[in-house]
């Protein structure tokens, strides 16, 4: 389940809505400090079903939701959808479908949504679709600012841990 | 549940001890499985080699060889059980400019299997992407995305 | 004591409203005493606003707004109470060209009053040093140092 | 007291004794991954007293002793001087002199020596000697590797411990 797009709106630094498509095999994200790009692997993570608000650096979730700067207000939604191309390995689920686009929303007011290809689902069925996947909020495959040192410096338990997201 | 573990340790271990010599011109490393009544309790230990040198522990390693040995574990998981992308976070500040290299060419060289997103401020690693995306905050507070070529990305990123 | 470390505080916190905006071009930054009976057990909080945004917690802000407030708070403390040298391991490492930039100029100002030693793989960096050393491992695992001119320490160092 | 120069010879990867003349404003370490740069802070912060192995990176204190490399044996002893120069704020004992140098030394069989211009001393005498001159092995005048951030994401009680240095 290669990503081919993420498009957030109201998230983070991300107030008007902002489309990223990785469809090439190798992309890169730069900019000066502090612009935001960071938070598009916060996105990334947050969208496949990242419950814990201090893992997005934030105090509680309603940090993810755009907070407002000099010139603008406060957004009432964050948003991101990230589309994923299915291929032969995708979960039997989805296997019907060419791609499938995965969507969480959360409000001012703390409700939350979640939607498959646009139909309204449970956070059970998002953290399911990547199940097995290898692609979970915790594999190998996200490495986070910082963090790249932590996996020599861990303890041999959690090496383990580590390893045994490959198994 | 053990034999996998087990099975998958093993050849996790046979990547790393490739990688590793790659991505460091040379040296050896091997993971080792902590003594334990069941492996499934135990831990694991890393011992390497970096070229030339005696064995060390890892907390005697420098900033940047712990960063260039994490990334062989992480690349040795990778060849083990590819996931489908891989997003690296600015995995090459502690790097110098020699490791760099090295490290771009194992990525290229990977991503003919899965695809990577990298996010850097580093001259080097951005020559090897297909597409750069500049993340820009002309309106203070603001982010905005937008498309550019490698020499806009080496002066939008500096 | 307690007049003391609330003198000081005072003080830092005055150099510190002052660095930080210096280093980020505009935003700024306090530092406040948490509630305490007493001050001696309480703590201190960071409050920072760089240009532009609206007042976030620290833990809000990206590793390069984070290093370079912290570098603001080290500079504050420089200035309220200067040490013969000051030694600097890499702090560049978060940071983007721009924001190297100005720490250096900084750096050059503190310079004249106190002795700064500077570890880095940064080019710009480098440029400020009045006199710069390289070390190498020519024979592997032995160190060697050896004094080297600004281009022979870009191509060493990279 | 400013630095004028570091000596190091056995200590960590320089086997060989080495030098570095430090008496220029700002002076600049330079060179590839590994090579021996961060040592060089943990010569002068081990010479100054620092008394935990673990905060330079060992795991005892004999590990800042030359372990030996492809080519070379172990060495047997680990030396490192630092000569400071003396100024009017200096402590009161260094005032005859125009500079002091701090010695100190550590043998396999894990005898140890300080020395202060080359006279034998005790490890009180060096911590006295670098007391209230604000250049004491814990305070910001030493930002090791990797810790920049740690003073930003410390807890409030240790960054009013680090506060309490400049005092
Ligand atoms: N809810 C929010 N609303 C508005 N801005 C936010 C919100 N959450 C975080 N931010 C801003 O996003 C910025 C951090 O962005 P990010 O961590 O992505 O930067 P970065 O591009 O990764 O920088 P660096 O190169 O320093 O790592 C902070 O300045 C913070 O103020
Ligand atoms: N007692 C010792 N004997 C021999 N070599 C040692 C000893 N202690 C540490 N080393 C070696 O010193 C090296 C680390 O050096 P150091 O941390 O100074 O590198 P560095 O130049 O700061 O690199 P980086 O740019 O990655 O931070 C390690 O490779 C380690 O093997
Ligand atoms: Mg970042
Ligand atoms: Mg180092």
């Amino acid at each position: 389940m290669r990503i081919k797009r993420i498009d957030l709106s109201g998230f983070k630094s991300f107030c008007d809505p902002a489309s990223l498509d990785l469809r090439q095999p190798v992309s890169a994200v730069v900019g000066p400090n502090g612009c935001g790009k960071s938070n598009v692997v916060d996105a990334l993570r947050w969208a496949m079903g990242e419950q814990s608000a201090r893992h997005l650096r934030g105090k509680t979730m309603e940090d993810v939701i755009f907070n407002g700067s000099d010139s603008r207000g406060p957004s009432g939604l964050a948003e991101v959808s990230v589309t994923f191309e299915v291929d032969p390995h995708s979960p039997v689920a989805v296997l019907d479908y060419s791609e499938v686009t995965v969507t969480r929303r959360l409000h001012r007011d703390g409700s939350s949504e979640y939607l498959i290809n646009k139909l309204p689902v449970r956070l059970r069925d998002i953290t399911n679709l990547f199940l097995g996947t290898g692609v979970g909020t915790k594999a190998y495959s996200i490495i986070e600012q910082g963090r790249v040192g932590l996996i020599v410096s861990a303890k041999p338990e959690e090496r383990r841990h580590f390893i045994e997201e490959a198994a | 549940c053990r034999e996998r573990f087990v099975e998958t340790f093993d050849r996790v271990n046979e990547q790393f001890q490739q990688v590793f010599p790659r991505l460091f011109r040379g040296g050896k490393a091997r993971l080792v499985l902590t003594e334990a009544e069941d492996v499934l309790q135990g831990g694991v230990e890393i011992v390497a080699q970096p070229p030339g040198k005696k064995l060390v522990s890892i907390d005697m390693m420098s900033g940047g060889e712990k960063a260039l040995t994490a990334t062989s574990l992480i690349f040795a998981m990778f060849l083990v059980r590819p996931t489908p992308f891989c997003l690296l976070d600015e995995v090459d500040a502690p790097l110098d400019d020699a490791n760099v290299l090295r490290l771009r060419e194992l990525v290229k060289e990977l991503s003919t299997g899965s695809q990577f997103i990298i996010i850097t401020h580093n001259h080097n690693t951005m020559e090897i992407a297909d597409r750069l995306f500049g993340v820009t905050m002309e309106e203070p507070g603001i982010s905005k995305l937008v498309s550019v070529n490698l020499s806009e990305a080496q002066r939008v990123a500096a």
